[in-house]
């Protein structure tokens, strides 16, 4: 059972840095198209 | 504009390249009660994990879908900055003008400088905007457009280095007709002249219309040759006005009637 909950916790840590970058790059993209968008408006 | 052309938020294949840390796991180290089982942590676990993973699908789905406007909007904005793309626009604005010269010309009240009319109706007013071929060396606003005119404002606008000369209708406050003038930025050999309204009285013809000079230091500006125009116009007017009269029976009628009414109306005092 220690292992089993070590695991979880490493794929917890790896899940939950990757929805960080995956937030950083939404907004990133976000601000690009909106900066797009404004300058072709 | 503040975008960055490199981004590329497809590049989803980054989890390798996480650095592996250890979950701060403050709720199995600080908080964790004595009385937990395993099972439970295990279960927590579980289900956090659950959430996570949720979230994350729900994140590369949205992502998808933004990464995918922002690139059709880049497509669009490389369409749209092509070499093809803005000669195209350019013939099509040259013919647009030609055409617009040609029926304006063409249609009863056009006027022999034959401007170019883009008409907008609304509820409220008729804009109407009329293109004026005009020297570039020519520093003065020369409109030839039928109507007399009384300037009461000038502005310079960011978007144009030539002042913009507001204009009454002559005939106001019972013609509410306005217009402005400015030197075309996009093709300065072209003056612009922009109308608000339609007047509620006949125009001249082109052939006895008035030249309205602005001088742009002076202001308003009538050289003789202006007031000597101005007063064979008015001469050629009432000859006109006269001669349609004589020719309209119901006038000439009518003209007879007053007349003996005068008559009779003096023999009686």
């Amino acid at each position: 059972q220690d292992e089993s909950a070590s695991e979880l916790r490493e794929e917890l840590n790896r899940v939950n840095s990757e929805n960080k970058l995956l937030t950083e790059k939404l907004a990133t993209v976000y601000q690009n198209y909106y900066a797009l968008h404004h300058h072709l408006e | 504009m503040d975008y960055d052309p490199n981004t590329n938020p497809f590049d989803l294949h980054f989890s390798g390249k996480l650095p592996k840390k250890e979950v701060s796991d403050s709720s199995s180290a600080d908080v964790k009660p004595k009385w937990l089982v395993k099972d439970d942590e295990v279960s927590l676990l579980q289900e956090e994990l659950n959430r996570v993973n949720s979230e994350n699908k729900k994140l590369t789905e949205t992502l998808a879908r933004v990464c995918e406007k922002y690139y059709a909007l880049q497509d669009l904005l490389k369409e749209l900055q092509s070499p093809e793309h803005v000669k195209f626009q350019n013939q099509k604005l040259t013919k647009k003008r030609k055409q617009d010269l040609d029926d304006f010309v063409s249609s009863p009240v056009g006027l022999s400088c034959g401007p170019t009319i883009e008409k907008i109706t609304s509820e409220k007013a008729t804009v109407s905007t009329a293109y004026f071929h005009t020297e570039k060396s020519d520093t003065s606003l020369t409109v030839k457009d039928g109507y007399q005119w009384r300037k009461y404002g000038q502005k310079i606008t960011r978007d144009n280095p030539s002042p913009r000369a507001y204009f009454r209708c002559s005939f106001s406050p019972s013609c509410l007709v306005k217009k402005k003038v400015q030197r075309s930025a996009e093709d300065p050999s072209f003056v612009v002249a922009t109308y608000e309204g339609t007047h509620n009285h006949p125009g001249q013809h082109a052939s006895v219309s008035r030249t309205v000079k602005l001088d742009l230091v002076q202001g308003v500006l009538e050289p003789v040759e202006e007031k000597k125009e101005r007063g064979t116009i008015q001469e050629v007017l009432v000859q006109q006005m006269a001669s349609s009269l004589t020719k309209d029976p119901k006038f000439t009628a009518a003209l007879a009637a007053a007349i003996s009414g005068r008559f009779i109306e003096q023999s009686r005092t």
